[in-house]
């Protein structure tokens, strides 16, 4: 079972402390981040990295797209076009591979959901989150976080969000937006829809609180605990990516993005 | 008795939110933040307001300088020009004002201390942040804060401002060290120099923590009290620029800034 999942947004919103979280590996080793001098000039690059993991007795090949460099120059002109280019070099390797002989076996690289990291600072989403989506809305599934949510009050993370789906919407970007089922959604499924753009936070580190051991941040004036939903929204994104989402996002990246791809491809 | 502060940084850093903290006035008004596709192509551009306020018995005439748009684009290039032109207009105007006739009664207009605001997300300094320094370091007094501080542990912090502080060593960037006496600082002033970049957290949000009522920030798990020296550094930073380094701050801009100015301008 292959799944590929792309991670995009600026240096420091927490990504990799994410990724470590919801998938307990650690699939972007032990980078150091170069000085900012040396990043006055990044280039916006693309790093994949493949494990084997295991969720559930489910033996899954999980496939992680750094995206270093995006957004974090002074002209971030153009910054998503090698994101672009990758998921479109993979729509490419996937149209030769099942047009070839062998196609029982086709291996699917294909970018099955891309994670997009919106700041907690800031008033709504920068004109940079707004070029990126609109670039890459009919291209891959987005699915928008904000990211260290723990920066937020809860009033100031509904405001947030509501700000930020009115941007969405006037804009005219087309996010995942969860919908299996054309019919009534499970309670369940109901709440992760209803928590888009969901509001998360990440931790690798095990802390004491009370009786129980939780992973969280720990600051002075209290416990962060990231499982806890009155906390953030992690336990929801991890459902919805690992236990509830993850067929769909394949099948919608399938029959609609990949399908758009193909349509271009043979009209060309 | 006239003081200019301007406060640099991208949208959202809770620039308006410190200021308000520090002097418990509103000098941004109730301004709107417009929607980001407004903001596609903001135009850096600069906002004065000048209030008369009374600190401990002393009449002071402030001046909020605010930089709307910096570093909100997707290309930042020269986003920090009319701040320039900005603080040379003003050693222009008191160049010409103390070569007149009424010398006597020149105001004092010129920004005596620009609180530059980094991100406490990523990883240190960004590309932009070194930019701006190089280009205002030998213009203006800078103090360096890093915003929105509650969202690192204290660990982070200490690894923040350590890096911070290499970088801003690395790239020849002289920043305001507070250093008032060449002799033995006292201790209140080691602290405080020692604490650069201050780590702040702003609010005037009144809280009730135990019985008494503090202004902090409501989370879930904890109450961040901005007063707290153990929470962050706001009570040292608001003690540097309004009791210690009000007068030293002025002091410079005069002896050091303006001196440089005036020498560029007359060999011109
Ligand atoms: N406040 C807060 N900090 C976080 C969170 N996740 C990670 N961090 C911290 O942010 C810094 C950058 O995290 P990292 O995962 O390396 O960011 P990346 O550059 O996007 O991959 C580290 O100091 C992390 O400990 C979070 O959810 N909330
Ligand atoms: N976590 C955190 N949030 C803050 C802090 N100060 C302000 N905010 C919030 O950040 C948002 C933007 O603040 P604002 O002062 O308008 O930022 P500005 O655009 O830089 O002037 C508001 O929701 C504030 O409540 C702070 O110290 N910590």
């Amino acid at each position: 079972f292959e799944f590929t999942i792309m991670v995009v947004g600026e240096s420091g919103l927490g990504k990799s402390t994410l990724v470590r979280s919801l998938f307990l590996t650690n699939l972007f080793g032990n980078k150091t981040c170069p000085p900012a001098a040396e990043r006055i000039k990044p280039t916006p690059s693309i790093d994949a990295t493949t494990v084997d993991i295991e969720e559930k007795g489910v033996k899954l090949r999980l496939t992680v797209v750094d995206t270093p460099g995006f957004g974090d120059a002074v002209d971030n002109r153009e910054c998503w076009q090698p994101i672009i280019d990758f998921i479109n070099e993979k729509y490419d390797q996937y149209f030769k591979d099942e047009s070839g002989i062998n196609r029982r076996n086709i291996e699917d690289h294909r970018v099955h959901c891309c994670l997009y990291f919106i700041s907690p600072s800031g008033h709504g989403l920068k004109p940079l989150d707004i070029a990126f989506m609109k670039e890459l809305h009919n291209l891959v599934n987005i699915i928008p976080v904000i990211a260290k949510s723990d920066t937020l009050t809860q009033t100031e993370v509904r405001t947030l969000k509501t700000r930020i789906l009115q941007e969405i919407s006037d804009n005219g970007i087309r996010i995942y937006n969860g919908e299996i089922d054309e019919e009534d959604d499970s309670p369940e499924i109901r709440e992760l829809r209803d928590a888009i753009p969901m509001a998360v936070v990440g931790s690798t580190t095990l802390l004491e609180v009370g009786n129980k051991r939780v992973r969280g941040r720990l600051y002075p004036w209290g416990v962060v605990e990231i499982e806890n939903k009155e906390h953030c929204d992690y336990i929801l994104l991890r459902n919805m990516l690992i236990r509830t989402h993850m067929q769909d996002l394949k099948d919608y990246t399938q029959d609609v993005h990949y399908e758009n791809f193909r349509k271009k491809k043979l009209l060309q």
